[in-house]
């Protein structure tokens, strides 16, 4: 294992348990910044840790990000370590999201299916979801990006467990979402909340589970637009965005859509590279160069969510 | 542990009404086991399938004789995947 967060090599795809130790380094590097919360417990009783960065103060403005929701997406767990260490680098260089950390805390969830993420070391590399057992299925797991009580169960998810896009039997059945749901609620000072998936190159706000366009879908697109232009400045890579319905399909009981509803405003989601040429299978190479990228467009949002309190 | 040898990823880019519905047909073949990696979505965005081995001949011709022009994304899952995983063994080494 990597002795220090220095020496980690974020270039590579690393197992849960490496990640895991990475996230114990980077607290004990940084006590004064950085802990570790336990939000809850997966299905298979994994821990669902949670990264808080803070300055001080108590329940302070936050923003959220998770990374892993569909456990195939690897090049996101990866790019959420990467986040990780870049929030620190920028603290200590009192430079980038330093200013932000001044007023508001970032919360982060770089592994939240582990579940699913074991199972696609261990079994199969292509399992998407949750790998919980509902009665009445042989077939397992529930897609914890339809799990969320917002349009839950219209259309845009399935009501077949054998499917990718299977709902669950009831919103928040699974532990992976309703520890998030759980944990927004307790914590009630949420400004932003976003959520990255890949692939396709995306940057998606509400809804998916109708075509009513959000109250401020004009500020949201705005933002997107400058979040894209910002991503794309680094290394030219094309980014679509639009709302989740518009933009790629209807999709229902989904994060954002749930999110948005609970009165965060501003809740994107990312879908990171490619566009389809490795798909899930990203090479390891492009780990950095998609973080990198990603991270601007991040700050974006950051940044608006910090100027544009509410 | 699932291997992909054979697997192929197939992608379809719907120019009409026609072909996204034979594209949409395929996906209630259950029996065909096709993941979808991009779901049909409308006319002009790529459907990306991950199709195992065994449905790849029945896939191809449903798709060749209703004239739905398609391409190969991934010639090969599984050696992508065993990269990976050399990758991964050579940075934790």
């Amino acid at each position: 294992l990597a002795l220090s967060t220095t020496t980690f090599n974020y270039a590579a795809y690393h197992t849960l348990d490496e990640i895991y130790s990475f996230m114990d380094m980077l607290v004990a590097e940084n006590p004064n910044l950085v802990s570790k919360l336990e939000i809850g417990r997966s299905t298979e009783d994994r821990p669902l840790y949670v990264l808080k960065f803070s300055t001080g103060g108590t329940s302070r403005p936050a923003i959220w990000i998770d990374t892993g929701i569909h456990s195939r997406e690897w090049v996101t767990q990866a790019s959420g370590v990467w986040f990780a260490k870049k929030i620190v680098d920028d603290h200590a260089n009192n430079e980038g999201v330093a200013s932000i950390l001044e007023t508001m805390d970032i919360f982060l969830e770089i592994v939240t299916n582990p579940d699913g993420f074991a199972y696609t070391q261990t079994k199969n590399r292509m399992w998407r979801k949750t790998r919980s057992h509902h009665s009445g299925s042989i077939c397992v797991g529930v897609d914890p990006n339809r799990n969320w009580d917002a349009g839950f169960g219209g259309p845009g998810a399935s009501g077949n467990p054998c499917l990718e896009t299977y709902h669950g039997p009831y919103a928040n059945s699974e532990p992976e979402v309703k520890s998030i749901v759980d944990f927004v609620k307790s914590h009630g000072n949420i400004k932003a909340f976003v959520s990255i998936h890949s692939y396709s190159q995306l940057l998606l706000y509400p809804y998916g589970y109708t075509t009513t366009p959000v109250p401020d879908q004009q500020e949201l697109h705005e933002i997107s637009e400058k979040a894209v232009a910002a991503l794309s400045s680094l290394y030219g890579t094309k980014y679509k965005y639009g709302s989740i319905i518009t933009t790629i399909y209807q999709a229902s009981g989904g994060t954002i859509d749930w999110t948005y509803n609970q009165g965060i405003k501003y809740s994107f989601t990312f879908e990171l590279r490619d566009t389809g040429l490795y798909g899930f299978l990203l090479p390891a190479k492009q780990i950095i160069p998609t973080a990198e990228e990603t991270w601007l467009g991040l700050k974006v949002i950051m940044e608006h969510a910090r100027d544009n309190m509410y | 542990t699932e291997t992909f040898v054979g697997h192929q990823v197939l992608r379809i880019v719907p120019s009409s009404d026609e072909e996204l519905q034979k594209v949409q047909e395929l996906q209630d073949l259950e029996h065909l086991k096709l993941d979808f990696w991009l779901s049909p979505r409308g006319l002009g965005y790529p459907v990306d399938i991950r199709v195992p081995f065994p449905s790849l001949q029945s896939v191809k011709a449903h798709l060749e004789a209703s004239g739905v022009p398609y391409s190969i994304m991934i010639e090969d899952v599984q050696a992508l995947v065993d990269e990976e995983e050399m990758e991964m063994l050579r940075s934790s080494r």
